[in-house]
């Protein structure tokens, strides 16, 4: 599974809809200080299940949905939703005959919260089989976020040992 | 069943050693089961950069721990890779000579693995195959913007 | 006693807000005393970039954090300068933009204050008015060396 | 006073007797990873009277003491000076007339612990009082780590305050 496209609408300073293709790799992304980077890694941590308010850097839940700036008004609701190209066949059943998956998120200030893939309605479990046994599982050494490298080595010897029974 | 994870231990160890050797040049680098049984200790990391005789992984410096928690990331990734990797500016406590030796091996990884990078280093914008701009046109208000390479390149690039 | 505390409270929230519309172009900075006792109650601190609405300090980008907080130990030193600064890569998580609004406001602090600043970036090591150079020539033995400026500023320069 | 040279002698990676002359402001320290750039600033927190072998990224204070390299025999002993150029007079009594101060901290292995200025011994306290009330003292504000910079506006209320007080 190739993670092909990233789409934002309402979370956090992504205000309005917006689509990044992923198309090469590596992929840099680059801009100034508090435009907008670290946001889509919350975004993309936020849709395969994040639960803890605080590992988005926030209070609440309802923090990643757009407050908007001092000259827009705030959003009513946050969507992401990520492609992923799944031509090889690779994503495990019922997935596997998919030629592209599309996994999404979107949580409303009324509280209503939805997981979907390929538009179908799922529970957040759905979306954790889909990546079982991989890194963006519960220890997720797959994705190190902002500031948290020198940490890792600092880890408790029960969480090193989390990390390599993820990926054994 | 303890054989299959002394099995992944092992092959853990030999990724960690591996790369942490092309990360400092030498040096050596594993992961120890601590006390207790063995089916559920926890593990210890050990890592001593070429010529030094530091006892604890608190001696390293910022940029030593940065590459050595690298090193054991890239190792658990060899190992089962996930769909892709996402590293926000783990290049930011690095010196020059340790950006391009991560950024070769980077380069290396990179054919199996899919890497997702944030940087304010020059040095690394340039193993990207793909630069994605994140700006703020509208204040407070993110929008994508394709990239200027050349001017981002040219020393008074503005990342 | 309460009178000078408040004083205090006000000289610093001048330069703070002062020295954070210098770093970011704009926006609000202010230390406030939080509930209870005036005469021990705790300080809270807001902080919100031009354009911006967030609610906490939490919301803040790496490199804000970063900004915000130099802007208030650069407000607290104008108050009372010490005998010397020491800034060990806090230019780390800046961008390039950044660390030159950074370095123009430290070469005007200069003026009154002596700081020792350690960085890897290059338009950092540009404010310096002195370079030294450490290495480790023997392996684990760390000793001054020359710093040889035009091949540290050219592009392939290594730190 | 101004910080004129730092001396460090078997102090952690300084293992060799070294001198820093500290000429022109700012004074900007380079050098590759792992080289000994923060273990200048530890020496110099050191001589200052820290006393916690945590804040100094050790277990117990002996780890200041240089264990040498894989060619190199570890050192006996620590030293650390500090030289002040105090021609503007302003140190506190009883230094104000001399021209200059230096402050020096030892320590060697089998536990003997010294504090001097101007080559007479002298208590923990007597360094504190020279630098009373500036960001030298306990809060000390002056001295910013690697890595501790984003995590000063997260002090907590308290704290903030004792740096302010400090300051005032
Ligand atoms: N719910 C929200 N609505 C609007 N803006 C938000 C929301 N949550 C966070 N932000 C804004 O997002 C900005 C931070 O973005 P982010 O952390 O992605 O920056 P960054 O590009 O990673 O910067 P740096 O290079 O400094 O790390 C903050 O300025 C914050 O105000
Ligand atoms: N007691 C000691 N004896 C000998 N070497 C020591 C001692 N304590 C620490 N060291 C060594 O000092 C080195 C770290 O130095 P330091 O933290 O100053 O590096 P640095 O130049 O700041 O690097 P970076 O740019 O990565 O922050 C470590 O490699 C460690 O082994
Ligand atoms: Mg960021
Ligand atoms: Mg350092």
């Amino acid at each position: 599974m190739r993670l092909s496209a990233i789409h934002l609408h309402g979370f956090k300073s992504f205000r309005n809809a917006t689509r990044i293709d992923v198309q090469r790799n590596p992929l840099v992304i680059v801009g100034p200080n508090g435009c907008g980077k670290s946001n889509i890694i919350d975004a993309i941590r936020w849709v395969l299940g994040e639960s803890s308010a605080r590992q988005l850097r926030g209070g609440a839940m309802a923090d990643v949905i757009s407050n908007g700036s001092t000259s827009r008004g705030a959003a009513q609701q946050a969507v992401v939703e990520l492609l992923f190209d799944n031509s090889t066949g690779k994503a495990p059943a019922p997935w596997t005959a998919s030629a592209e998956i599309r996994v999404q998120r979107r949580l409303s200030r009324d509280g209503d919260s939805q997981y979907r893939i390929n538009d179908a309605r799922c529970r957040r479990r759905d979306v954790g089989d889909l990546f079982l046994g991989t890194g963006l599982g519960a220890s997720s050494y797959a994705i190190i976020e902002q500031g948290t490298i020198g940490r890792i080595i600092e880890s408790r010897p029960e969480d090193l040992r989390a990390m390599l029974e993820e990926a054994g | 069943t303890l054989e299959r994870f002394q099995r992944t231990l092992e092959q853990v160890n030999r990724g960690l050693q591996k790369y942490f050797v092309e990360l400092f040049g030498g040096g050596v680098a594993a992961l120890a089961a601590g006390a207790g049984d063995p089916l559920d200790a926890g593990l210890v990391l050990r890592a001593q950069p070429p010529g030094k005789r530091n006892s604890t992984l608190q001696q390293l410096s910022g940029g030593e721990k940065a590459l050595t928690a690298i090193a054991l990331v890239f190792a658990i990734f060899a190992l089962n890779p996930a769909p892709f990797c996402i590293l926000d500016e783990v290049d930011a406590p690095l010196d020059d000579a340790n950006i391009e030796r991560f950024c070769r091996l980077l380069r290396e990884l990179a054919k199996e693995t899919q890497f997702l990078l944030i940087s304010h280093r020059q040095l690394t914008l340039q193993v990207a195959e793909q630069l994605v701009g994140v700006t703020m046109i509208e204040p407070g208000i993110s929008s994508i913007v394709p990239v200027d390479v050349a001017a981002l390149l040219a020393e008074d690039g503005v990342t």
